[in-house]
């Protein structure tokens, strides 16, 4: 058990790192707080590009929600899925970064399928196609499509 | 590999289909008009995910107003069609599975996702989730590490 | 006791009225599931423009910040204050909400002051200053302002 | 109203002088440049939310690392200038308000906010606050209210 464990934490925590590399430029890490992995507690380290490296509690919150995506994106390369959807997931960025998270997202696309919901330029501006829906008489419309 | 979804009565929508041609498709609107209720489509259609996480108390709220059934059918690029139908009944509702057109309980849908390679439901992340994982506790974020171990 | 409850109650409540009808040109209405005020919970139910009423937890991702802002909103209204910070209040919203809450900060502007962080252009475009941040070598700089 | 910030050794901020000429303004950056660190140092100067709030568990983490003491100055138009400095020392923290360049204790600048209408935090609306009253439980909801009567 606590091999399966470890086995999963060094996987991942290997993929964070690539992960923030590619998406930040900067240095990620994963580490429990404990010796014992049922009872510890798992801390993230990121250092965004020409910043010290830091804490989870003391970034910001678009910092907070660049290091939480790319966890998730570091748990989907540990077990690849066909497809992927995506609900807002850059709502907190500035233009900057919902660029890099587009341009990783475009990459991604080339091994699985990606449906992303976003209010942001910089994404739909990346996507092959975007659909949009809007809302009718009495109901939701699904309307034309954009090619890029 | 999700070719088609073809929305009826479900949340939101009377009647809608939605065609995905290309690896990497974005979807937009305004605030409220029916974004969210397509990912609940996917996550109702192939079970991934229970009623309460899709915003609705039961799984009858996520049929439109008025209506007395809703269905939502997936159609996957290798030409396979998983529908799944909910329909009200007095004292609650029935749901229905269909492998291209053939009744199948969910031990048969789980094992079709199994072969296309859908394990987990981290391949869809619904509105929010970045959030609530960039506030959990440390505890909890080790024990999404345990669950996949 | 019971009477200054309500009192606060009924006067916020008439603002939330007027400030969904400016902001969303729709409907809103605060009400309490109890009848003593002290045991009871406060719903809010909302009907923008052209739709059903609906309670705050039918609602979507948007939908539910542009209520609660309102109610933000409605609350300020009953003791007014010289001036309100707003931190990213806007992350939520479509663009043409953005435009809406902009349009509305603008006009409460002729009364009160109002620094607003946001990262969204509607907003950006409508005040009469910007003022940028970024980071330096090891510190945050303030960077020129950019007039309307 | 405010007519300028002053901040020294400030979160991350090391000397930054912000004016206000206007009565609606913007501020705007990347993720991570600074900019919810200046409303925290509006809270921080007036004493309007205690540490916690501030993202920092003791007083001594709004210091910029690798200093020892930080300082914010508020001048509001009609010339009043409010001062707030915390300085790191062996057991702790020692935390001085000033008005005017005057040391005074916290009742008087109290006293200042209230003749300015400063009554409540509610004029400060912090990054994630609409989420929170957005998520909250009905009853959490009515105790805003209680709050205000
Ligand atoms: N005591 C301190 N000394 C030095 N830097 C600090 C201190 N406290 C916080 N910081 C830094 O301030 C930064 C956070 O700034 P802030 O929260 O103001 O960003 P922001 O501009 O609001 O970003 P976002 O758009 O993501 O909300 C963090 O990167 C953190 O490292
Ligand atoms: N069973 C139902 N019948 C009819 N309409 C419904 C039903 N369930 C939800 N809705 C409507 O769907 C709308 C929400 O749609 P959704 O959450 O998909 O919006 P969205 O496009 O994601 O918006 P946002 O950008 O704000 O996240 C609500 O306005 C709600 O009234
Ligand atoms: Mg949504
Ligand atoms: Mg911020």
């Amino acid at each position: 058990k606590r091999e399966a464990f470890f086995k999963v934490f060094n996987a991942i925590n290997e993929n964070f790192r690539e992960v923030v590399r590619e998406l930040a430029d900067g240095e990620g890490e994963l580490y429990l707080d404990g010796e014992d992995p049922f009872s510890s507690g798992l801390h993230i380290r990121f250092r965004p590009f020409g910043k010290k490296v830091q804490k989870m509690e003391a970034m910001s919150g678009g910092e907070k929600s660049l290091a939480a995506l790319a966890l998730i994106f570091a748990i989907q390369r540990f077990k690849p899925a066909p497809f992927y959807v995506f609900d807002e997931v850059d709502m907190f960025l500035d233009g900057v970064n919902v660029g890099r998270v587009a341009k990783m997202i475009k990459k991604l696309s080339k091994d699985a399928q990606f449906i992303v919901v976003s209010l942001r330029k910089p994404m739909l501006e990346m996507a092959d196609a975007v659909i949009g829906v809007t809302r009718g008489e009495d109901s939701s419309i699904v309307t034309a499509i954009r090619l890029r | 590999m999700i070719q088609r979804i073809r929305l009826k009565n479900f949340k939101s929508f009377k009647k809608a289909e939605i065609s995905f041609d290309y690896p990497f498709v974005a979807i937009t609107g305004p605030n409220g008009s029916g974004k969210s209720n397509i990912v609940d489509s996917i996550l109702f259609c192939l079970g991934l995910k229970h009623s309460k996480v899709l915003r609705a108390d039961k799984l009858t709220d996520l049929i439109r107003i008025g209506c007395n059934e809703a269905e939502v059918e997936i159609t996957f690029k290798n030409g396979l069609r998983v529908r799944r139908r909910v329909k009200k009944t007095e004292k609650g509702y029935y749901s229905y599975y269909y492998l291209n057109d053939r009744s199948v309980g969910y031990s048969e849908i789980e094992r079709v996702l199994e072969e296309l390679g859908v394990v987990n439901d981290y391949n869809v992340v619904m509105q929010g989730d970045v959030t609530r994982i960039a506030e959990m506790s440390p505890v909890q974020r080790r024990r999404i590490i345990e669950d996949i171990a």
